[in-house]
């Protein structure tokens, strides 16, 4: 899966 | 969450913390850039437009609320309470020059061409580069109080623990995130210059001044 969609940081 | 992140976040928090004490306890906000103040409100605002259909956790969404509120009161004492400490002369740093090329990266360089995914970007760039208004006014000023010297250190610290973050979240996640990566390497290399004078002097008990 790709993670850089992630957005968990602030 | 790992350690080096929350940390960073702490010491971003405290950074705000420390200005908004700045101004209470000095009644002033001289020596504070109000442009990157508002650049700061724009970074929260077009990142954390996420508040409205993603949830992460609750620390997220607190810290979230906490940022925009913060920078929002900050830039609004500055506009009202301490309007006339504030020095816009020497507050002259082009803001088009930040807004324009950040505007162009972030259409061209997202993870998705989407409205929020580039505004996403936008505020990751922005972020990047919103304290050059304030290192512009440091160094045309060429000296600053210590509590501001501090504030600008706890920002700094944000920044570089960033990196230790992504590395940890490299190894045991897997995760990249190349764009937020990229311009924080950008963020943190611009207080690089700061930090030397804030050891070499305001931690050795002396004043912040840059030299002539």
């Amino acid at each position: 899966s790709d993670h850089s969609h992630k957005h968990d940081e602030l | 969450m790992n350690l080096f992140r929350f940390l960073g976040d702490t010491a971003h928090l405290a950074s705000i913390l420390v200005l908004i004490h700045k101004m209470h306890t000095t009644k002033s906000c001289r020596g504070i850039s109000f442009k990157t103040q508002a650049l700061y409100v724009a970074v929260f605002v077009t990142r954390y437009l996420d508040l409205f259909y993603r949830w992460v956790s609750l620390y997220n969404f607190f810290m979230k609320l906490f940022f925009i509120g913060s920078s929002c009161y900050i830039l609004f004492l500055m506009k009202t309470k301490f309007r006339p400490t504030q020095d816009p002369a020497i507050d002259t740093f082009r803001i088009e020059y930040l807004l324009g090329p950040c505007t162009v990266i972030a259409l061209i360089f997202n993870y998705k061409f989407s409205p929020t995914e580039i505004l996403w970007s936008f505020s990751i760039f922005l972020e990047s580069v919103a304290i050059l208004p304030q290192l512009f006014l440091l160094q045309r000023t060429g000296e600053a109080e210590t509590i501001t010297t501090h504030y600008l250190a706890a920002l700094g610290i944000y920044r570089a623990l960033y990196i230790p973050n992504w590395i940890y979240r490299y190894f045991t996640e897997g995760v990249v995130d190349p764009i937020a990566i990229t311009a924080g390497l950008v963020q943190t290399g611009l207080y690089i210059d700061f930090f030397y004078v804030y050891v070499t002097k305001v931690l050795q008990g002396q004043k912040f001044e840059l030299p002539a």
